[in-house]
């Protein structure tokens, strides 16, 4: 795992972060829940909580699709090449590119790369890392390596993934496997494994 | 485009009528440090977009020169690939898929694998 320069993260006194939907985007309950999904992947393995609220203006993670030049000099470029960007805390901004052609229930099977397709949880939960504070990591297992392919599902998180988040907000108190996910309940769970770091 | 399975996705939206941004790196499979081909100024504006690779002058060449292998070298650790320096079909792989866009590699530094001291760094040498 690693951090962003100067190992920015989200102050003690806030555990309990909100975020939002950009309204412009009107994005239905299902791909909504995408993302209750994601955070949840998180605050699994954290003491920290998310919550969905309306008011875009105030929320913490502010979350939205855009194409092309949106205004951040991070323009997207369209079908596949980047997908989706975050910025480290405190800004909470996740943009995803519109132009994708985003999957929200299929489970995918790993080696589909027939289709375009992206699992949009799968990239969400990656982007909640950087708004949390992690940058990415050469393990590839990890939620935070920074590629995927088209077609694949990734949405558990390593136990490098694990460490680096505890490293900066500690366990979840309510959470007694607070080591993270080891290499041989993964397996068992049936994750396809590479190496791991 | 959201769709709940991929079988539920139109033809119009399959690969034949897509292209993926980077597609044209894959003629560049091969290339390596001292070579001059058309489209190197655009990979070097993908591994200066993602960390690995310094603009100083606004604008990049299509020279594979000293600065592209070094950057080549620091994505192939970055990524487990063989650090060869060069871009051999495996690297040009690991480069056509799709990905974050936020760098690897911020500010010159980074603890993905190529901002870790090796432990033979550490080792005395006969």
């Amino acid at each position: 795992y690693s951090f962003f320069p100067g190992t920015p993260r989200w102050p003690s006194r806030r555990r309990d972060l909100t975020y939002a939907f950009d309204p412009r985007n009107e994005l239905s309950e299902d791909v909504k829940r995408v993302f209750a999904n994601a955070f949840s992947r998180w605050s699994e393995w954290t003491p920290l909580t998310f919550t969905n609220i309306s008011d875009y203006s105030s929320a913490d993670m502010k979350i939205g699709f855009y194409s092309g030049d949106h205004g951040d000099d991070e323009p997207f470029d369209g079908v596949l090449g980047t997908l989706a960007h975050a910025f480290a805390p405190p800004t909470g901004l996740l943009h995803l590119d519109n132009a994708e052609t985003w999957i929200i229930n299929d489970v995918f099977t790993s080696g589909s790369s027939s289709s375009t397709a992206m699992d949009l949880e799968s990239v969400a939960v990656h982007e909640i890392g950087h708004l949390l504070g992690l940058g990415h990591s050469s393990v590839e297992n990890a939620i935070m390596y920074p590629t995927i392919a088209s077609g694949v599902k990734k949405v558990e998180l390593d136990r490098d993934d694990v460490e680096g988040i505890q490293v900066l907000y500690g366990t979840n108190p309510e959470n007694n496997g607070t080591v993270g996910p080891s290499f041989g309940e993964r397996e068992m769970s049936g994750v396809a494994r590479g190496s791991i770091g | 485009n959201f769709f709940p399975n991929i079988s539920s996705i139109p033809p119009s939206f399959l690969p034949n009528h897509t292209t993926n941004p980077w597609d044209t790196f894959n003629k560049l499979s091969g290339c390596r440090s001292g070579q001059k081909v058309d489209g190197i100024a655009k990979l070097k504006t993908y591994f200066h977009y993602f960390g690995y690779l310094a603009n100083t002058t606004g604008n990049f060449s299509d020279d594979f020169d000293d600065a592209l292998e070094a950057a080549v070298k620091n994505y192939q650790k970055n990524f487990n690939l063989n650090t060869t320096g060069e871009l051999d079909t495996s690297t040009v792989n690991q480069i056509l898929k799709p990905r974050c866009g936020v760098p690897d590699i911020v500010n010159g530094t980074t603890t993905m694998n190529s901002g870790k001291t090796t432990s033979f760094q550490h080792s005395v040498a006969h």
